[in-house]
């Protein structure tokens, strides 16, 4: 059954959607089956695919507030690699909120996603879920069907604030909907690793994940994944073109730390 | 009355925060009187300020659910100004959704941060709003107490996709609850003036700003900032400090460009 990964972090901008293409992308390439979830309104993975969300007739938000929708239904093949399939979003899905808000209580709104995406998940050796800049509903549905979270963050201040905050969700998912989720670990993104604020944050993060070596925290497994994935404007030019890095510039930077990323992510399995 | 500002833009980590901080400070540092609300359960700007969010008794949270609480009782001021005030926020601010959902079919909800800060704004030049990361609740309310919106934005093209989307709502918020709210401008953050993608993107925007010159759309009088924001890992840095980039490096470009930006702003009058 496949690895599923939720890529999240509330804080915005760190690069999640980024990491969730490329990274996908690169196991494509590796020859594993990828299936990626955009469950960002803003629909930012499926536009840096080259998919227009206002052509498609259905996409995650009628998966989700309709019963008769299948994943199936909407799936989308990019072009290209053996498998690389994608579950698009467009700006509906920022109503899902309050469509499923009378599910809420019964728990329904929170495992819809894991119910509608169950039938085909065994067709895939990783799903990667791009998560949204909050701990709404959406994120929640991808913590309910992810069995593990890598946390794609950049080494700066502001950033580091928000991990206790994470965490603290991702335990008390694991009192309800989700009791075996893990934390795989973080992707430092858009590093500069020759800056003096870079290394005290990674100190810092260092310092707090051995601290947790051994115990039962969630995120005692976790590390800090190597390598980190350099500034590199070709990774900010390449959504532009419709295309995953390595289609857009295949030796440049951005590639090679997405590819050796890949490696380290398919080799660090958790253990339950 | 003051120019009550907001800063938003629902693209993740563009520059929000940096901004209302750095503006405000470099307004205070012209001699206005400035107030800044931090209106993120992230409670970023309230970090950055070097406000402990945790040993607070009362934050805008209380101010948006409690009626007795006033704004003058949760207001903190920040030393070494003249008058430089803020709002703060702190983590409960995420559940002020669900605490006023009952409130949001007569309004009351969507203008209650309006009615708490009328009775101290005549004593401010400037009342900036740091805006969260989505178009929800938080971000309806900072829309209908403001008279203008400044935009942060990166210069990439997953920024870029989300503009639409920005000025649609401040369309409806000027049906609504707001009829005189107007765009005031862009600033560019984090800026690589040298990339073509930067080139692409600011010939975008131009050409869309200028299309709408004249007409009756609330950005017809909006134009693209100057000086941009360049990147400048001081400005990533200050935050650790708890102090605006003025008080921790005075000398650097982050601390220029703000100051510049401030002398930009402070004459860009709009006419309503
Ligand atoms: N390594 C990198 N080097 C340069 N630019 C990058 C890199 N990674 C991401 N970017 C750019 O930085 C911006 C933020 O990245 P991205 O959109 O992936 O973050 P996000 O966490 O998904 O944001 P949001 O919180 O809005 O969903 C984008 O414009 C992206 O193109
Ligand atoms: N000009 C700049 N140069 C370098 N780093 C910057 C600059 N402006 C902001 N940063 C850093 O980039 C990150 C994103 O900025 P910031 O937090 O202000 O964005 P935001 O839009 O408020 O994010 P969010 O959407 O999470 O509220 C922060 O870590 C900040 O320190
Ligand atoms: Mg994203
Ligand atoms: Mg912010």
């Amino acid at each position: 059954s496949p690895r599923v990964v939720a890529l999240m972090n509330q804080k915005g901008g760190v690069g999640k959607t980024t990491t969730a293409v490329n990274l996908g992308a690169a196991l494509g390439r590796m020859g594993y089956r990828v299936l990626l979830l955009d469950l960002d309104p803003q629909a930012h993975l499926t536009l840096y695919l080259g998919v227009d969300p206002e052509e498609l007739e259905a996409t995650i938000y009628d998966l989700l507030v309709d019963d008769e929708v299948k994943a199936e239904d909407i799936r989308q093949n990019i072009e290209g690699y053996d498998k690389l399939d994608v579950l698009p979003a467009d700006v509906s899905l920022a109503g899902v909120e309050s469509e499923l808000a009378d599910k809420v209580v019964t728990g329904a709104a929170q495992s819809v996603l894991r119910t509608k995406v169950r039938p085909i998940a065994k067709e895939y050796d990783f799903i990667l879920l791009d998560c949204p800049p909050s701990l709404g509903l959406l994120t929640i549905n991808a913590l309910t069907l992810a069995k593990e979270v890598i946390v794609p963050m950049q080494a700066h201040f502001l950033a580091l604030q928000g991990m206790g905050k994470l965490f603290e969700t991702i335990t008390m998912l694991r009192q309800g909907f989700n009791p075996s989720l893990l934390v795989a670990g973080i992707v430092l993104c858009m590093h500069e690793g020759q800056t003096i604020l870079a290394g005290e944050v990674i100190g810092d993060l260092e310092g707090f994940l051995e601290g947790a070596r051994g115990t039962d925290e969630p995120w005692a497994q976790a590390k800090i994944f190597e390598p980190p994935i350099r500034r590199n404007i070709k990774l900010a030019e390449s959504p532009s073109f419709g295309q995953s890095i390595f289609d857009y510039d295949g030796g440049c930077n951005g590639a090679q730390d997405y590819m050796k990323l890949a490696e380290s992510v398919a080799n660090h399995e958790l253990v339950w």
